[in-house]
Parts: C-alpha cells; sequence; structure tokens
C-alpha cells in the first residue's frame, strides 16, 4: 500500500491522530532532507505500525485519512 | 549508509558484479517508476543483502563500487 499525505491539509487538521501522525512525517522529512512541503508518502510498512498504534488494521486508517481529506490519489 | 549509482557509468561497465547489480537497480526503477536514467540512491538494507552476496561486508562492497568509478559523491 502507498499513501500520499496532502501536508497543506495536514497542518489545517486538527486532533491527537493529527499530532502523533504531524511528527512523524517531519522526522521522515528531516531524515531525507525533503522539503518539497505539498505531499509526502511513506512506506507501507510505516503505515503498519501507525495503524497498530491506532488499535485499526491498515485498510481502515487509511479509510480514516481519506475521510479525513489528507490522502492525495494516486495517479 | 546512503550509496548513490551513476547509472550512466553503470551502463558503460563490465563483469559480473556489475550485471547483478544492474538487474537489482533495473527493478527498484521499475517498482518506482523512476525513470532520471542518470542516478539511483538504494536503501542501506539493499547494500547489505548485496554485498554480502558478494561475500564482503558492506563498506567493502562501498569502496569497491567507489573503485569501479559508480558511485556519485554526496553533496
Ligand atoms: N523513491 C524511493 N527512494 C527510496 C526508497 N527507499 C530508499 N530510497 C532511497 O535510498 C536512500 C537510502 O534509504 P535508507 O538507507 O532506507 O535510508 C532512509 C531511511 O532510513 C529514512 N527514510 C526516508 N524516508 C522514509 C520513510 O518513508 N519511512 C521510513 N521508515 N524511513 C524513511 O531516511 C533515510 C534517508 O532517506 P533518503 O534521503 O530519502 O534516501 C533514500 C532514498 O534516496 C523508496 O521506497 N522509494
Ligand atoms: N518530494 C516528494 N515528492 C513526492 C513524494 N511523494 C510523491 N511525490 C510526487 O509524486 C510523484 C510520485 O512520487 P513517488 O511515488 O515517490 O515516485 C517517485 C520516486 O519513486 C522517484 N523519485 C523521484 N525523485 C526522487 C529523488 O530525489 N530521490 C528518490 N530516492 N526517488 C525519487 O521517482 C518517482 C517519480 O517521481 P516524480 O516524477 O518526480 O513525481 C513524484 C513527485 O512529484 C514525496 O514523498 N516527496
Ligand atoms: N528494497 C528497496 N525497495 C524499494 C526501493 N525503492 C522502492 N522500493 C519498493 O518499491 C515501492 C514503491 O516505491 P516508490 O514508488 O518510490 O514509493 C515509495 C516512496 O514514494 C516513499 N519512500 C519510501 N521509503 C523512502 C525513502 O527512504 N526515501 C524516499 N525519498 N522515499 C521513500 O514511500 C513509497 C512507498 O514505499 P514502500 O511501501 O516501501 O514501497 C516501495 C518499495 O517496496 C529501494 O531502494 N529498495
Ligand atoms: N519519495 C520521494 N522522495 C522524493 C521525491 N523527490 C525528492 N524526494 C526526496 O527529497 C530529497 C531531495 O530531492 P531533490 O532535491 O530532488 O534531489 C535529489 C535528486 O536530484 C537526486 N537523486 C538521488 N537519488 C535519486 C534517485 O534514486 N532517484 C532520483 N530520481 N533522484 C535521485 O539527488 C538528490 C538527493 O536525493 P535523495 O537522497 O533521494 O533525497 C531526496 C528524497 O529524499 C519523490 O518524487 N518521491
Amino acid at each position: 500500500t502507498k499513501v500520499t499525505i496532502d501536508l497543506v491539509r495536514l497542518n489545517d487538521a486538527n486532533g491527537p491522530e493529527r499530532d502523533l501522525l504531524y511528527h512523524f512525517l517531519a522526522s521522515v522529512q528531516v531524515q531525507r532532507q525533503d522539503f518539497n512541503g505539498k505531499v509526502l508518502t511513506i512506506r507501507g510498512e510505516d503505515l503498519r505500525v501507525i495503524a497498530s498504534m491506532f488499535g485499526r488494521d491498515t485498510d481502515a486508517l487509511v479509510v480514516r485519512l481519506e475521510e479525513l481529506g489528507l490522502v492525495v490519489p494516486s495517479q
């Protein structure tokens, strides 16, 4: 599973899930020195870790992120 | 360890190590749809696998790739 996050919409979002996701993405940006600021795609293995931290499976997490408008559709 | 391979020089190189590396990088390019054609950076974990297939440790593999002129220096 490959999920691209809309960083601009993430900035405007609220809530505890948003904060946790934000911190994780910020750390990836720093590791990569990727400061495009618009989108960020993370590894499938990251999604699995994040999903279990939220007590969900990966598909349910992705559905939740889509509901929050945080996912950039893949071309 | 992060190693960026010069794809143009890899194309001109010879030998069994070159062929194995070429096939691996080609598969990564396809998985990513990354066809910039000039450079490709692979994961540290990939280098470890490739190194042990060549009977070396990772540092020795990187030295060998540098000797062959296949490594793009990191900025
Ligand atoms: N397009 C693409 N390129 C890839 C992929 N995997 C590795 N690379 C390339 O290989 C470099 C080294 O990867 P690494 O050793 O895993 O070292 C990585 C890894 O430890 C970490 N990292 C970066 N992005 C992520 C991520 O989304 N999730 C996780 N868990 N770690 C990441 O930061 C280090 C440096 O990242 P970069 O500067 O980006 O440098 C990366 C990147 O240029 C991939 O699936 N797709
Ligand atoms: N900066 C950035 N942009 C993102 C990210 N996720 C998606 N994009 C954007 O969406 C396209 C697809 O990205 P990808 O799946 O990572 O697929 C990428 C990726 O696999 C690879 N790639 C491109 N540039 C780099 C790079 O500088 N380093 C590494 N390691 N891979 C790259 O080539 C594929 C096609 O790249 P593009 O045509 O440039 O087009 C990219 C880029 O415009 C992200 O996390 N960071
Ligand atoms: N062993 C190995 N496998 C590779 C490499 N490059 C790509 N792959 C495989 O190809 C999938 C798609 O890569 P992508 O289009 O670049 O799409 C990637 C890329 O946009 C981003 N990404 C993941 N890791 C990194 C990283 O270290 N650096 C950067 N810049 N982007 C990354 O997250 C997306 C999804 O990553 P995955 O779920 O891991 O899914 C990755 C991974 O399974 C590589 O150098 N080595
Ligand atoms: N997932 C994803 N990540 C992206 C994308 N574009 C940029 N990045 C991330 O942003 C960092 C800086 O990219 P850059 O300024 O385009 O500058 C890049 C690029 O010009 C070139 N480069 C190095 N390795 C690769 C590679 O494997 N593929 C491509 N297409 N370019 C690479 O060297 C610079 C450093 O590359 P990295 O160490 O990989 O570090 C990259 C990578 O972590 C993208 O489309 N998808």
